[in-house]
């Protein structure tokens, strides 16, 4: 429409043109979106695949855009507006307004409402002293046990990240001599009698299985397991089994996000981005949790320290600084937290 | 938002860890990963 005429509708050309441009990207992304998805269904493993969109994403400032999120999110709505705003995020997210423990009026923002409990007895936490339970609401993205030298956990096909990287290099001892078992009994042995110091956690990532020096202990091994958390869900965390909390570690990072697309396409995505580790021990060894953030869920809040603040303003380069840390063991034996416990939430920006 | 679990458990028999859960399923808090 170059020339209008009395009341006629006028769009110059560069407009449709856009307007037509953004229809066929969005168009694009739906169909391969669709391809994905029926892949995954047949079992055919996603590669990683960089591409322009995941390089301008490094560009952007997230870590504002988040707090910014946070800001307009944090908006106190009028008590009327309420249950029709959570009805409507409820419905395009698919969480279940029937567990929220209280009446939707009572959530003054959308902040307030995403973090929210759930009523009791939603949850039954098994009770199987035997079993690890799932800290959170989410999807199962990785399980297995660390077996390769330098324990790395797969992205994407053809695409891993370093778990020391992830958590923190300090944790763990690299070891040279994979088969050196007298050497890690004998570091076993001796961070079992020296309990206040950090060392008896350590744990080889050459040759991540550690025999017991007791003869009747079984052979341990390191495993993982990821589970992403989609914005309907859930998100608080609790405890997956009775452990002792002995340190938390704070990565300040980017805020990439983490969606499935994100994990196709940017590196190192979670040993990237802002995230809480919690470093423990359990029954049979070591524990550890990490809580990455994302763009939208920028920041994490520990409920055993509550003056923890993340995703804050700073101006330095995030990624080359070394992770702010904090040891719960002066007497060595940490916070106690019981199977089911809550430890954590997830907050909007 | 993501959490990543990492752990020492039994791997040698009779009390070998394992997980009872599937790649892309949905879990609840409180459900086994394993045993």
């Amino acid at each position: 429409g170059s020339s209008s005429h009395g009341k006629s509708f006028f769009l110059p050309g560069a407009t449709v043109a856009t307007i037509v441009m953004l229809g066929a990207l969005h168009a694009r992304r739906l169909y391969d979106d669709n391809k994905i998805e029926g892949a995954r269904e047949k079992g055919i493993e996603m590669e990683f695949h960089s591409d322009v969109k995941a390089s301008f994403m490094g560009m952007l400032p997230l870590r504002s855009i988040s707090r910014f999120w946070g800001f307009l999110t944090g908006v106190e709505f009028p008590i009327w507006l309420r249950p029709y705003v959570y009805r409507a995020w409820a419905r395009a997210f698919h969480s279940n307004l029937e567990e929220a423990a209280l009446p939707l009026e009572e959530y003054v923002s959308l902040r307030d409402f995403f973090v929210r409990t759930l009523k009791e007895g939603s949850r039954p936490v098994d009770s199987d002293p035997c079993c690890l339970v799932s800290p959170v609401d989410g999807t199962i993205l990785r399980f297995g046990e660390l077996k390769e030298a330098g324990g790395m956990i797969e992205q994407v096909k053809g695409f891993s990240y370093s778990v020391p990287k992830l958590l923190g290099a300090t944790s763990f001892l690299s070891m040279t001599a994979e088969d050196d078992t007298e050497q890690k009994n004998n570091e076993k042995e001796s961070s079992d009698m020296d309990a206040n110091k950090k060392s008896w956690w350590r744990v080889s990532l050459a040759s991540p299985k550690v025999r017991d020096p007791a003869p009747a202990c079984p052979m341990k091994g390191l495993f993982y397991c990821v589970i992403y958390l989609k914005p309907g869900d859930y998100h608080r965390i609790h405890s997956p089994v009775d452990w002792n909390v002995l340190l938390r570690r704070h990565f300040s990072g980017r805020l990439f996000p983490l969606n499935e697309r994100a994990t196709r396409t940017i590196r190192n995505l979670y040993v990237e981005n802002e995230r809480v580790v919690l470093e423990g021990r359990w029954q049979e060894g070591f524990m550890a949790m990490a809580a990455i953030g994302a763009t939208n869920i920028g920041s994490i809040e520990l409920f055993i320290e509550p003056t923890l603040r993340t995703n804050k303003p700073q101006k330095n380069i995030l990624h080359l600084e070394p992770p702010e840390e904090r040891v719960y063991e002066p007497d060595g034996t940490g916070i106690r937290m019981k199977k089911g416990d809550e430890l954590a939430a997830f907050n909007m920006g | 938002s993501t959490v990543v679990l990492v752990f020492q458990a039994p791997i040698s028999s009779p009390s070998d860890f394992r997980f009872c859960i599937k790649k892309g399923e949905r879990i609840r808090m409180g459900e086994a990963l394993g045993r």
